[in-house]
């Protein structure tokens, strides 16, 4: 089963063209493995994107490079995974 | 398992055994309202279960509503599941909904992509797409939302196998879209045709893939801000709404700009609720909240489809 043990989603908003246009290459580079679960729009328009551990800090640092904010909307995804798994095994007890 | 539809626990994920049990349970409770058609058969030889709600007549006008074709989107599969029990527990009382299916027909299909969705129960939970291996390629799957015949293989979907928009080797390669292509022509009398995705809380119409606005673009946007409006009053959830391509971003070959493009002109495409914390992850405590509001939307859209025949 694959396992998602320090994924992070980051949120980033764009807050103008040139980041979006920043963002997009990102997109675009397949080496980081990156999942983006809510895709490029506009400005201003959030960007959710799981991020595996091995390449969070190079994300980071090339987010904080070209002075684009972002949060981490999930810390940790395995540990919304294996209570999400809790929940749904809980709701099969009689 | 629950012995009948009414101990189902809505406010729960299930897996793909547990929808089909639902499904035939509902069927079975419900023999001269609600019957299940079979329109083919997943890449791994899954039924493609669709349940058909009819009053009586013969090919009626219809109404298509599908959800889970992305199989991570889990809120989607379980609203379409409450969506099927709203049916049949509104039909009858609900006199709004009485008077849609005395003339149309509803089809639910609510496990659109099975081979991806058990698949994530099983291996990967951030699954999205189909799981037909890619010839010359280690990425398995096609995203089924980019594989219908419209603007197919023009930009907004990717031709690399392994990435998560990938538009496969050509239109309606992938059997769970080609089943509901053949279902939708072989029908010919489908008049609203309702896919659902999660999560980003918008509701869209044609086009994706090119800006032109189609012909009935000034009703489908009247039509769309009244479902929004209707979804927002029961919780205050914000939704966006407009032309795919304004609201979202460029994507080809999807499912509603081929409806349209099939003469379907009540395409709509709907993404449910995210709280801005969980993504794909929406805790089930949500499930029935996002049901119920978004079951107010679908109810503008059906019926106006019953108002404004064509």
């Amino acid at each position: 089963k694959v396992t998602f043990e320090g994924h992070k989603v980051l949120r980033i908003v764009p807050k103008d063209e040139v980041q979006l246009s920043l963002i997009k290459d990102l997109e675009e580079m397949m080496e980081f493995e990156l999942d983006f679960w809510r895709g490029l729009t506009t400005v201003s328009n959030p960007v959710d994107v799981r991020v595996p551990s091995h390449v969070l800090n190079s994300v980071k640092d090339y987010l904080e490079t070209q002075n684009i904010e972002y949060s981490t909307m999930i810390e940790d995804l395995q540990i919304l995974l294996d209570m999400e798994q809790k929940v749904m095994a809980g709701a099969r007890v009689p | 398992q629950p012995q009948n539809t009414d101990s189902f626990d809505f406010a729960n994920y299930h897996t793909l055994e547990e929808i089909y049990s639902f499904q035939d349970l509902l069927v079975a409770e419900n023999p001269n309202f609600v019957s299940k058609i079979v329109i083919g058969q997943s890449y791994e030889g899954r039924p493609l279960n669709v349940l058909k709600f009819s009053t009586g007549g013969t090919n009626r006008p219809a109404i298509w509503i599908d959800t889970g074709i992305h199989s991570r989107e889990w809120v989607t599969q379980a609203s379409g599941l409450w969506f099927a029990k709203k049916i049949v527990t509104d039909y009858g009382t609900d006199p709004t909904l009485t008077a849609i299916l005395s003339q149309l027909d509803i089809f639910l299909e609510i496990a659109t992509n099975p081979d991806g969705y058990a698949f994530t129960h099983s291996s990967n939970r951030m699954w999205r797409k189909t799981r037909k291996p890619n010839p010359g390629s280690s990425c398995v799957g096609v995203d089924p939302n980019r594989n219908w015949d419209a603007g197919f293989g023009e930009p907004g979907a990717s031709s690399s196998p392994c990435s998560e928009t990938y538009r496969g080797p050509s239109a309606n390669s992938e059997s769970e879209v080609k089943s509901i292509v053949d279902f939708v022509k072989s029908h010919a009398n489908i008049k609203a045709f309702i896919s659902i995705h999660s999560y980003s809380q918008m509701l869209m119409y044609p086009y994706g893939y090119k800006t032109t606005p189609t012909n009935d673009a000034a009703e489908l946007h009247k039509v769309a801000q009244k479902a929004v409006s209707d979804l927002t009053s029961l919780y205050g959830t914000k939704y966006t709404y407009g032309s795919i391509i304004d609201t979202i971003y460029q994507a080809s070959g999807g499912s509603i700009d081929w409806t349209y493009n099939q003469g379907i002109k009540y395409s709509y495409t709907f993404e449910l609720r995210d709280t801005g914390q969980y993504g794909f992850l929406l805790p089930a405590t949500q499930i029935i909240p996002t049901a119920q509001e978004t079951w107010l939307a679908l109810m503008t859209i059906m019926d106006h489809t019953l108002k404004n025949p064509y």
